[in-house]
């Protein structure tokens, strides 16, 4: 299974992943 | 001729199962082949996403992947005996690298069935939340991230699909369209609201900017620990609980509204959400996908393997205002599959939840697969995915839309906490 999150955020948004990254519930995805 | 026709003995022997495979696998491409437009719209408005990839996505389409999920399912409810319990269940986690020590339910044959070991709960503290605008909603795998360009969504490098088809759009005549109503204040006369007009737009007997600490109503409150609330706000909670505000005539009591919770806690953990959201965000409700001046749209896909724990969690504080149901495909979501087959996430049985959170727009998409087609959302109990339909009715961009505008009266939706969970995938 997936789950997709599309949202809105300041352009300056980053994500602080890597794609093929292994992330765990609650870990931080990205920063404005 | 009529001699022969006669006399000739018939020999029967059976076909060779995979000439019947190509038959399928051919009649299924040219059907696609035939209607060779990657998303039309349909006539009612609905975006209509056809079937396109590499042979082996075709051979996927022909098999009922349906079926299959909820036989699938049926197998895994069926109860294990409990002798066996600890055996199969530690091997089904040696097999998909499931991590034991972090089960709430320590002891192996309290699960009935692998279905409800898939299910499983960790035990608290598990997962800490991070500090931060957004974290994780599940265990998995980051598979894509990035911002939207134009209304094309990257699925992997190369591979895009469009955000109307994934959310859904609008329907020209609003049926089935819940009531997302704009705020009643345009954004440039929002510092000028008195609390008492902000108040009764809200219909709650305190104002939300009072409740966050006083902050004006023009700027999202930067909530602090120390925020000084109104030192009656206690009274207000008692008045409130004794007195919720009436419900607005008309208003449809969603299944969503958490009676059992008392309605302190209730009330409460709405306000710290408020807090999190600010009053903007918390008063602009309706907001749509279109991001204000200086925002953009982003996106990001998380993989879920069959070992990983299967509940989400709210990637952020944000208020779920609707949801649209799915009714799709069952393929399989693996990157092998992501990575061949277009529109995928807009092929399969999926939840799309909107909302919004201190930023603007915020939508959560738990998309089903063909191991995984059932999707549990813990507020919104009238929801059933991956129930018998007949291949017919399965029309890849219609879905069926709940509002959860009763849930909070504070926040016109159901509001959730970073970390808090939402529910989860269950097997079949």
């Amino acid at each position: 299974s997936t789950i997709v999150l599309v949202f809105e955020a300041p352009a300056s948004f980053e994500f602080g992943l890597k794609a093929g990254q292994k992330v765990k519930v609650g870990e931080r995805m990205g920063s404005v | 001729v009529a001699d022969a026709w006669r006399s000739t003995p018939t020999k029967w022997y059976p076909l060779p199962w995979f000439v019947g495979a190509c038959l399928l696998v051919f009649l299924q491409y040219r059907r696609n082949v035939k209607a060779n437009k990657e998303v039309e719209v349909g006539e009612d408005g609905e975006h209509v996403v056809k079937l396109r990839g590499p042979w082996q996505v075709h051979i996927l389409g022909a098999l009922p992947l349906r079926n299959m999920s909820r036989l699938w399912g049926y197998l895994n409810s069926l109860e294990l005996p409990v002798w066996f319990r600890p055996i199969g269940l530690r091997l089904y986690a040696y097999a998909f690298g499931c991590n034991l020590d972090e089960l709430e339910e320590p002891d192996l044959r309290s699960y009935p069935s692998l279905g409800d070991f898939f299910y499983r709960s960790l035990k608290p503290g598990a997962r800490p939340i991070a500090d931060a605008p957004l974290v994780s909603p599940a265990d998995g795998t980051v598979l894509h991230f990035g911002m939207v360009q134009g209304s094309r969504v990257e699925q992997v490098k190369g591979l895009t699909y469009s955000l109307d088809a994934l959310l859904g759009v609008e329907r020209p005549d609003g049926s089935g369209r819940g009531r997302s109503a704009r705020v009643e204040f345009p954004e440039r006369e929002l510092a000028a609201v008195s609390d008492e007009e902000f108040a009764n737009v809200n219909g709650i007997e305190y104002s939300l900017s009072q409740l966050l600490g006083g902050s004006s109503p023009s700027t999202p409150s930067t909530p602090t620990e120390t925020t000084p609330l109104r030192n009656d706000f206690p009274a207000d909670l008692e008045a409130y609980q004794r007195h919720p505000p009436p419900k607005r005539s008309g208003e449809r009591v969603d299944a969503s509204v958490e009676s059992e919770q008392p309605m302190q806690e209730t009330v409460a953990e709405h306000v710290t959400v408020a807090r999190e959201l600010g009053v903007r965000a918390a008063l602009d409700r309706g907001h749509g996908l279109k991001p204000r001046p200086g925002n953009a749209l982003f996106f990001t896909v998380i993989y879920l393997a069959p070992g990983d724990y299967h509940r989400f969690h709210s990637p952020a504080a944000w208020v779920v205002e609707k949801r649209r149901h799915f009714t799709g495909e069952l393929f399989s979501v693996s990157p092998y599959i992501a990575r061949r087959l277009e529109n995928l996430f807009v092929l399969n049985e999926r939840v799309a939840l909107l909302g919004r959170w201190r930023y603007g727009a915020f939508s959560m998409i738990p998309v089903g697969a063909t191991n995984v087609g059932s999707i549990k959302i813990n507020f919104d109990k009238e929801l059933r995915t991956n129930v018998r339909v007949r291949r017919g009715e399965l029309r890849p961009g219609m879905y069926e839309e709940a509002v959860y505008d009763g849930a909070s009266q504070l926040l016109h939706g159901q509001p959730l906490k970073a970390g808090q969970e939402m529910g989860g995938f269950c097997l079949g």
